[in-house]
């Protein structure tokens, strides 16, 4: 460095207008590279420093919490339509570093790193002891409500057939005892009819995406599953992909083997 | 040592630069 440049960085209040414009850029950025989970929305600006960078331009160095909204990765809805995940249905953090170039005007993000955490059980039960918590996706109960789920919109939805792509969120509901599950579909180029083997149901190049969000009620005569999916407009593959080639098999749509026998009471 | 009317400490507190205001809820 040279001698009396001085820190070598200018400080920016966090509320600052150009601060929440950079950090804005950095959710924006962070949204459009999202691969699973929750959109996200800015909370708080924790740090910022802003950095000369030789020979033009700067580096804003950044750090930002934000809140998991109820839009998923997938939903195309504009992220002012999408609300935030309040803490009674348990809320999740996002702590995030970034480092965005600004030259000749341009943002250029140099550097993004996210951590995502819940908020703590213990927190939610304090100002809500009946409020669903957040539990991992391999429990038992987890596993077979989506199954019991899926089975139940492709039993009522005779055309294609859908196969599981991510489970999203899962709680544990006290009071009635239930399961709450959301998760991700995609249209496969299987009938529903025709399904023995839904390991061997390819994507369609074309991806359709649909979100679903389900209930299962635990009940001593029995269970009773609710699900109610939104599909996505389709995507169109990429440009590099080969129009004249197969239909492409996509190995990140988890196989979902079908349920031993239908659920007992089924509403859809 | 009481500061003087005039002195930069009379200013007043000043906003801590961050961080910034919190818009939804901390957890």
């Amino acid at each position: 460095a040279p001698q009396g440049a001085g820190l070598g960085f200018r400080e920016l209040a966090c509320d600052d207008p150009e601060t929440e414009h950079v950090a804005l850029i950095a959710v924006d950025y962070l949204n459009k590279h999202l691969l699973q989970g929750f959109r996200q929305i800015l909370n708080q600006i924790d740090k910022v420093k802003v950095w000369s960078r030789r020979p033009f331009g700067e580096v804003y160095e950044l750090e930002i919490d934000t809140l998991e909204t109820t839009c998923h990765a997938l939903d195309p809805t504009p992220l002012a339509n999408c609300s935030v995940r309040q803490q009674a249905e348990h809320a999740v953090e996002g702590d995030c570093d970034f480092h965005i170039l600004k030259q000749d005007g341009q943002f250029r993000v140099l550097h993004a790193q996210c951590h995502s955490t819940p908020d703590s059980a213990e927190d939610v039960r304090k100002f809500c002891p009946r409020c669903p918590i957040l539990i991992r996706f391999n429990d038992t109960n987890v596993v077979h409500t989506v199954k019991t789920a899926l089975a139940a919109f492709n039993a009522q939805n005779n055309g294609t057939y859908f196969k599981l792509v991510e489970i999203s969120r899962a709680q544990n509901v006290p009071f009635p005892v239930s399961t709450l599950v959301e998760f991700v579909i995609a249209a496969t180029d299987c009938t529903g009819q025709e399904v023995t083997d839904p390991a061997k149901c390819n994507l369609l190049a074309e991806k359709q995406y649909g979100f679903c969000k389900a209930t299962l009620i635990h009940r001593l005569g029995g269970e009773e599953v609710s699900v109610a999916c939104k599909l996505f407009q389709t995507q169109p593959q990429p440009a590099n992909a080969n129009p004249a080639g197969p239909a492409p098999t996509v190995g990140q749509a988890a196989p979902v083997a079908p349920p031993a026998g239908p659920p007992e009471s089924v509403v859809v | 040592k009481v500061g003087q009317p005039g002195d930069a400490g009379a200013a007043g507190p000043v906003a801590p630069l961050c961080p910034g205001r919190v818009r939804y809820f901390k957890i």
